[in-house]
This record gives structure tokens, C-alpha cells and sequence, in this order.
């Protein structure tokens, strides 16, 4: 064994034949950017907390992502976020959900778990903690990207089509091709 | 969804985990990754975080069950992640995956969808990224 850190970056139907070279670049640098950053953070003597904080960070800000900038949207339109971080060396963790003001989720998950004697916050709850955390606050539009909006649109109108097919069991109601989290 | 799982110098393991969810959700879903043993879990022995439908994986509870697997069966983290990710999520009709990082710096990402984004970087600082299958 010699990994320090591993990352991911979502799993779902991604296939080479819809991926542009273009494309496949730019997330393998969002990818070694966010190894690079963590990594940095570990050699620099600073705990395993600090390196996928930093990690999760350069990912949240990468509008590639389905996470932070370039989330996916709820079927209202809006851009509900979810984060949790976990420290093994005593079980504490931390948790936020549904929140749409935070820029950076996982240092609101790592807040709740340092500042507050709390595991999991939700919604405006959660807002305020982060406000008073002195965590980035921003408007929900800053996570607001095209891509994830067009493929909403994409998706309400496969949804309306199968309503008139009347295609509504659960099964069928794929949530589009990133039926993913 | 991203995550990460970090093995530091005094040997503590990390797990994060972050997302926007599912495409058209409905409002006030909430899926796998901030539920703490279902998306994102991390002990003295592997860290984990998880991607996928979250409906399944909550139900499985997927990242305890690698851990409990390890830590009851004595399962490599290989072993674990596997045996979850590729029998137990599917059986119940989810698809995704996962990394995840063991204390003696051993990786697994296994994943049953035609990709997942993911990398890993060495003591030494050597990186890989990987997209596909």
C-alpha cells in the first residue's frame, strides 16, 4: 500500500464516444488539481481532514462537477446541495443537507463537525451556522451553470412525454442519464 | 458528485464527500453523501465515499458495509468494495461507486456504471487519473 489520496469525481453513463478530447483534458486537470492541492496539504504535515477538505474544495469550485459550482437542479430549478466529512481517528463527523447558500459545503460539513457539538445540520438551519462559522456565503445563482440547466430542461420534457404514455412507475422515471448523485 | 479520502502522516484516515444530487429531484431530497455510513464513513481501519443512486445506497447503507466487512470478515479493502459495489448495490437495482482507502494505504474504486472520474496519488507524489472502464 502506498496511496495517500484517492479522489473521485461522480460515477454515471460516461463514455468515451460523448466525451470530446477537449472535454476529457480539462477534467483529468480538475481531477490532478484536486490530487495536487490535497497532496500539498499532506506533505505539508497537515492532517488527512485538512487534505480531502482542500481536495473536495478545488472540485466544488470546478463547474465540471455535479457539486458546488455546476451543481445538478432540483426539478424546481434550484440548486440543493449535500456534503458529509468523517475523521477516523475518533469517529467524529460532520454533515450539512439541502443547503443553496453555501459556497463550499464541505467546510460547512467540517465546521459542524469542529464548531458545533452537532453531526448533521440541514437547510437554513445549516445556512446560519455557516454565516456565523464566517464561511463564504454566496447567491444561489453563483451556482448556476448551462449545462446542468439545459439538461433539466432535457430531462422534465422526457418526463412530460412519459406522463402522456403514461410511463409513471417508478422504475421508468429515470432520472436522466446522470441517474446519479 | 466528488469525494475524497486522505491517509495522513500519523496514519488517521479522512473521508468527504459533496454533491448537487440527482438531476430533477424532487425538493428536500436528500441522497447518500452527507448521510454519514451510507455515502461517506471513515475509521481506524479504511475511509469511504460513495457515488451513485442514492436511494440504493441508502438502503444498503454501503459505506459502513465495506467497513463492517473489513473489520468483522477481515476483508481486504478490495475485497470489501467489491463484494458492495458489484453484488450487494446492483442486486437491489442501484448502480454507482466508490473509493475507498485503507490504513496501510491500499486503494479500491470500484464502480458498475460505464464510468466514474477518479484518481489517486502516491507517497511519492505519482498521480493517475482515470475516466472510463
Amino acid at each position: 500500500g502506498k496511496y495517500v489520496l484517492v479522489i473521485h469525481g461522480g460515477a454515471g453513463t460516461i463514455l468515451k464516444s460523448q466525451m470530446t478530447p477537449e472535454k476529457e483534458e480539462a477534467y483529468k486537470a480538475a481531477l490532478t488539481l484536486a490530487l495536487r492541492t490535497g497532496y500539498n496539504k499532506l506533505m505539508a504535515g497537515e492532517s488527512s481532514i485538512s487534505a480531502v477538505e482542500a481536495a473536495v474544495i478545488v472540485m466544488e469550485n470546478s463547474p465540471l462537477f455535479n457539486a458546488g459550482k455546476g451543481a445538478v437542479f432540483t426539478n424546481e430549478g434550484k440548486n440543493e446541495l449535500d456534503a458529509a466529512i468523517m475523521d477516523g481517528s475518533n469517529l467524529m463527523a460532520g454533515s450539512v443537507a439541502g443547503v443553496t447558500t453555501i459556497k463550499n459545503p464541505i467546510s460547512a460539513a467540517r465546521a459542524i463537525m469542529e464548531k458545533s457539538e452537532h453531526v448533521m445540520m440541514v437547510g437554513s438551519g445549516a445556512e446560519k451556522f455557516a454565516l456565523e462559522a464566517g464561511l463564504e456565503i454566496v447567491d444561489p445563482k453563483y451556482f448556476w451553470t448551462k449545462e446542468r440547466w439545459d439538461a433539466l430542461q432535457q430531462i422534465k420534457k422526457q418526463d412530460s412525454i412519459k406522463k402522456i404514455n403514461n410511463q409513471t412507475d417508478k422504475k421508468s422515471i429515470k432520472l436522466g442519464s446522470e441517474n446519479h448523485d | 458528485t466528488v469525494g475524497a479520502v486522505a491517509l495522513d502522516n500519523k496514519g488517521n484516515l479522512a473521508a468527504a464527500t459533496s454533491t448537487g444530487g440527482m438531476t430533477n429531484k424532487k425538493y428536500g431530497r436528500v441522497g447518500d453523501a452527507p448521510l454519514i455510513g451510507v455515502g461517506t464513513y471513515a475509521n481506524k481501519l479504511v475511509g469511504i465515499s460513495c457515488t451513485g443512486w442514492g436511494e440504493y445506497f441508502i438502503r444498503s447503507v454501503v459505506a459502513h458495509d465495506v467497513a463492517a466487512l473489513m473489520e468483522y470478515k477481515n476483508m481486504t479493502v478490495e475485497q470489501a468494495a467489491t463484494e458492495v459495489i458489484m453484488k450487494k448495490v446492483p442486486a437491489l437495482g442501484g448502480d454507482g461507486g466508490l473509493i475507498a482507502l485503507d490504513k496501510d494505504g491500499n486503494v479500491a474504486m470500484p464502480f458498475n456504471t460505464a464510468g466514474m472520474y477518479r484518481g489517486t496519488i502516491t507517497k511519492q507524489g505519482k498521480i493517475e487519473v482515470l475516466i472510463y472502464k
